[in-house]
């Protein structure tokens, strides 16, 4: 564990949490792309299946339990409890054109072709491009509230700092995972904007 | 870690 890898899990957990709250506490979903959220659910749920393989730490563990358990109340806000407030005209992105190239790309390129290994390397690649949806929404709608520019600000950074956490580790552990960082270079470059 | 990823990250 790095100070990158740290901060850049806080500020991943801190937008997870942002998004949440703002929902849960304006009770409304405006301007929040549903399609997203359903993304890093299953970005989520694919990529944490080894927490019921292996115990690595009670970081870990307890990191991804929040994961998952937020990604999929903030879905259950958007579509169920607050549904009526969901924009669904102006979330209009077509995922499956993500969902099958990921898909693919995941089936083609991996380090190791097993099951758990493809799931990883699907829900890497789904992860860079999860946010287009959302991205997508607020150039439709041509604005974005600012609690909603904080939650894609942490979720930019967090990604941009495990760069930082990649570098550290290659120079002092001489360890990387070209997928990774590949994928974590085009998660943030889509965030710059 | 397990072969190729890094997944002791998160």
């Amino acid at each position: 564990m790095n100070v990158f890898r740290l901060t850049g899990d806080l500020s991943h957990l801190a937008a997870i949490i942002i998004l949440l709250l703002k929902i849960w506490k304006t009770r409304s979903c405006a301007g929040i792309s549903g399609k997203s959220q359903i993304l890093f659910a299953l970005v989520f749920t694919t990529r944490y299946l080894d927490l019921l393989t292996s115990f690595i730490s009670l970081y870990n563990t307890s990191m991804k339990v929040i994961y998952i358990g937020c990604s999929y109340a903030t879905v259950y806000l958007i579509y169920m409890k607050f549904r009526a407030t969901y924009d669904g005209n102006h979330d209009s992105f077509r995922v499956e054109f993500l969902v099958v190239p990921v898909g693919g790309l995941a089936v083609l390129i991996n380090h190791d072709f097993s099951p758990l290994e493809i799931l990883w390397t699907f829900s890497i690649y789904l992860e860079s491009v999860a946010i287009l949806p959302q991205l997508f929404m607020i150039s439709k709608t041509g604005e974005a509230e600012t609690i909603t520019t904080h939650y894609l600000f942490c979720l930019g950074l967090y990604r941009a700092l495990y760069l930082f956490n990649w570098i550290w580790r290659y120079y002092f552990e001489g360890f990387f995972d070209m997928i990774a960082i590949v994928a974590g270079v085009v998660q943030t470059v889509l965030y710059c904007d | 870690c397990p072969l190729g990823g890094s997944k002791d990250e998160l």
